[in-house]
């Protein structure tokens, strides 16, 4: 029986074999738009796999979306297999896509985190750091989002190796950020950087290391306002959106900070929903809804980088 | 396999600052294994803190004693990972 995407059941989870698999289905079904990638290893020496949707031509500019950088929040993962799908889906038939596609790449990280996600399956569901051994202490991994050049080690990110918010020994440290960073700074036409989490509902843009506006808060501030706009017009869910430092706290090393200091304009982050009752457990039943209404709000801004190129 | 049976985590609602400090305290207290799911942040703003079961008593009565506005958010983590897992056995079968 040839494998399909159209049969994978996207209101489970997955296991990080059931989600690498489902990526090859994907390309084999959309060959012609979709590839695989490998940007490099995780600690434990498993695939860093980025799916390139594109439609051809050369250093096109380019969109980064990841997912799933704290490896419990399963949600986001979950949210990056729909989205794949639903970009391959949606070029051809949806106006605003096939826009973007014909004139940008798109790269979607879905398993960013692959040792902690794999170890949430098999050990801990509620590790959130990478799986790096932090010499001289008990306490494995670090927080992969306190680990960029980026106000690296301050306030908000912790220098306790047991701490979920340890940010490492050195900036980069860790492979999986590392390889993201090499990525980018190779390619040199990335415009937005989407880095999304769960759960708290926001849309979160630079900065977070300090509590300065950004150069360009106002354009960012109105983008935010009306992508929660349009994804809380689907279901209701409400979003609050600003930058980091001003919306949650201060936080040192984070991903959109670096992109955003290393020329990616448009980087931002998204929490994507909880109920209020189940934190980083929420039942697959509500992975379907939380993608869904993400999906308008990663078009707004995706369409935005379109029309604003710079 | 890690388990987390009776841990629950707590929605907590910092009134102001100094709750929000004592909130940090709290959770670099090694001995008490708080997991901050939401961390203190804003006053007003609800925190999420997973307590394992051992040491729930503790953490409750010091947050009753500081007058901590609070709810039990999840009753029993456990339960609701066994429930995930069978949900997702379900699904691959």
């Amino acid at each position: 029986v040839k494998r399909s995407s159209r049969t994978f059941d996207f209101a489970s989870y997955h296991t990080i074999d059931e989600i690498y698999d489902w990526m090859d289905v994907l390309v084999e079904d959309h060959p012609k738009l979709v590839s695989k990638i490998q940007i490099g290893q995780s600690y434990e020496n498993r695939p860093l796999y980025v799916l390139k949707f594109s439609t051809g031509g050369s250093n096109r500019p380019a969109v980064w979306l990841d997912t799933g950088i704290h490896s419990r929040e399963w949600i986001t993962q979950a949210t990056g297999v729909w989205t794949a799908n639903k970009i391959a889906q949606e070029y051809g038939q949806d106006p605003s896509v096939t826009a973007i596609l014909d004139s940008m790449d798109i790269f979607l990280e879905i398993v960013t985190n692959p040792d902690g996600f794999a170890f949430t399956h098999s050990s801990n569901r509620l590790w959130r750091k990478t799986r790096s051994i932090n010499a001289g202490s008990r306490c494995i991994g670090v927080d992969p989002n306190r680990n960029w050049d980026a106000g690296f080690g301050g306030a908000g990110s912790s220098s306790n190796p047991c701490s979920e918010t340890y940010h490492g020994p050195h900036a980069h440290s860790e492979k999986e950020v590392r390889a993201i960073m090499d990525f980018i700074r190779a390619h040199g036409k990335v415009k937005s950087v989407i880095s999304i989490h769960s759960y708290s509902q926001m849309l979160l843009f630079p900065y977070g290391y300090r509590r300065a506006p950004a150069p360009d808060h106002q354009e960012m501030n109105e983008l935010a306002k009306k992508a929660v706009s349009d994804l809380a017009a689907v279901f209701g869910t409400k979003y609050t959106y600003g930058s980091i430092a001003n919306t949650i706290y201060m936080a040192g090393g984070t991903t959109i900070d670096w992109a955003y200091d290393n020329g990616v304009k448009y980087s931002f982050t998204l929490e994507l929903r909880d109920s209020g009752r189940y934190g980083f457990l929420l039942p697959s039943s509500q992975i379907v809804p939380t993608a869904t209404e993400t999906w308008p709000a990663l078009l707004d801004i995706m369409v935005h980088v379109l029309e604003h190129p710079y | 396999e890690q388990l987390f049976v009776g841990d629950q985590v707590l929605r907590v609602t910092a009134r102001n600052e100094e709750q929000i400090a004592l909130l940090r305290v709290l959770g670099e207290q090694e001995e008490l294994q708080v997991d901050f799911w939401r961390h203190p942040n804003i006053p007003g703003h609800p925190v999420d803190l997973r307590v394992p079961f051992p040491n729930l008593q503790g953490v409750k009565k010091l947050l009753d004693f500081r007058n901590f506005s609070y709810s039990i958010m999840i009753e029993d983590v456990q339960e609701l990972l066994d429930e995930e897992k069978e949900s997702m056995r379900r699904s691959r079968r």
